[in-house]
């Protein structure tokens, strides 16, 4: 099936959606074949790639909770060789109705049995929450991409989200490891910044990828276009980072 | 008991924290007794305040459970007037725990009942989730204030965050009611924030608050400090837009 990448951080807004947005985008330009899973009830990635909730029938809500096989739930997006599992806000009561269920941090990953087609990489954005959403997108990953603001709260929840990562790898998913952790929303201009990227860098290491996203407002218009920043401003720094990015993840996965 | 607070929105990362942290000691100043519960299990409010993870001995955890009073787990700040019940990281397992409770989303209003001191202002600053913590602070309050980030996919999710505050108006909680919008982080320079900024007036009209706070670094510094941006620079922006916020919040509530 290819690469399972979980986005996750329960941190709010630090970039998630983006990331999982124009990551698909750039390694769907590298010719990979590209599914986005969109497993966060505000459905902002969806929204992000110019699906709009009409045209959303059958959505990670139906395949997470067996009502639907999830080859049933994917659509093709305006991008080539990315293709989207579009999210409702039903899906937040997925949570509740998967509570009493036997398995119920395996649904997504058995879920992933249901695909027709053979993807490279299949990326899931997950909501800001460790609950049983974001289990099961952890549970369902070979590994996880972590974005992190360049901000102090965001650092502080960074240690509680790998203590959830390795505890999902002891009980429920061996193979999950931390592909890298991404710092987003960069300013070099601002102190708290630098001391956080190099808080993380000598915490974290080589786990930190070497790209960074610069804070850039074309990556904030492109939503309200319906475009990945790929296509809405090829040129401008947000763009290009995620192109660098691309390729960093493509370099990492071959060397393991 | 004075008025409770939610200050809500299931959009990640749009200010909720900096907004509870910021107006509680705003209102502090304006010798208002004011009670902060962090109802967020990554306890970004309880850091914000200067309360270490070790000095957190009764939590909103035990208090939402039922295993202890509120005026157990309230411990001064180094703010006067500004008393918090900080959060642990087990408050996300609350959820699941409450699920098949009776009365499992009046569990926090109940709790209310067992303070022993009389606050004007309980401000209750929520996770990025309209789950089970967020219905409950709903149902606890008399008002909601929702921080609303000038950008696209923050817009999105207002709607949604309005009709669940109409559903829970409905049938849990008549008094509820949408106190204001208030515009975080708001770059003037930037056409799509004066864009929001524009459709969420126009929409909401006077819901929204005067006040708008500008995207500030000091405001992003002052967390790491322990510190409310107020006593950690208080000329700059971002403090006296809270400053103006609180004097508008007073002007509000005695209006009605
Ligand atoms: N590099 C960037 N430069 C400027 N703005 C950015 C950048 N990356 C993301 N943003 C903007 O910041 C906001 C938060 O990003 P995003 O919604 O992707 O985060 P998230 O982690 O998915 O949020 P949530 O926790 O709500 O799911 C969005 O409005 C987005 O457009
Ligand atoms: N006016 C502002 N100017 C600059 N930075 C700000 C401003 N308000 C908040 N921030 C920063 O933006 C980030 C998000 O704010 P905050 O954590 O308060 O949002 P939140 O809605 O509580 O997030 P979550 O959804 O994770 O609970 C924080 O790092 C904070 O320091
Ligand atoms: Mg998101
Ligand atoms: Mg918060």
């Amino acid at each position: 099936i290819g690469r399972v990448v979980a986005v996750a951080n329960q941190k709010g807004g630090v970039g998630k959606t983006t990331t999982a947005i124009n990551l698909g985008t750039a390694l769907a330009a590298c010719r990979k074949n590209v599914l986005l899973i969109d497993f966060d009830p505000q459905g902002n990635a969806s929204t992000g790639l110019g699906v709009q909730q009409t045209e959303r029938s059958v959505t990670a809500y139906d395949v997470v909770l067996g009502d639907a096989r999830l080859s049933d739930a994917v659509q093709r997006t305006q991008i080539p060789n990315f293709d989207l599992v579009p999210s409702v806000v039903d899906l937040s009561a997925a949570e509740v109705e998967l509570v009493d269920r036997p398995r119920r941090e395996f649904a997504l990953k058995e879920a992933l049995t249901g695909l027709d087609k053979d993807y490279d990489y299949v990326l899931i954005d997950c909501p800001p929450s460790l609950g049983l959403l974001t289990v099961n997108a952890l549970v369902a990953a070979h590994s996880v991409l972590v974005p992190l603001q360049c901000e102090f709260f965001a650092l502080e929840g960074l240690s509680l989200l790998l203590r959830t990562i390795e505890r999902v790898r002891r009980n429920l998913n061996q193979a999950l490891e931390v592909q890298g952790v991404l710092l987003t929303m960069y300013d070099r201009r601002n102190n708290l910044a630098q001391q956080v990227a190099t808080d993380v860098r000598s915490f974290l290491g080589k786990r930190v990828y070497e790209t960074i996203v610069p804070r850039n407002v074309r990556v904030s218009e492109a939503p309200s276009h319906g475009l990945p920043v790929l296509l809405y401003d090829f040129g401008c720094a947000g763009a290009q980072a995620y192109v660098q990015l691309a390729g960093e993840v493509l370099r990492r996965d071959q060397a393991t």
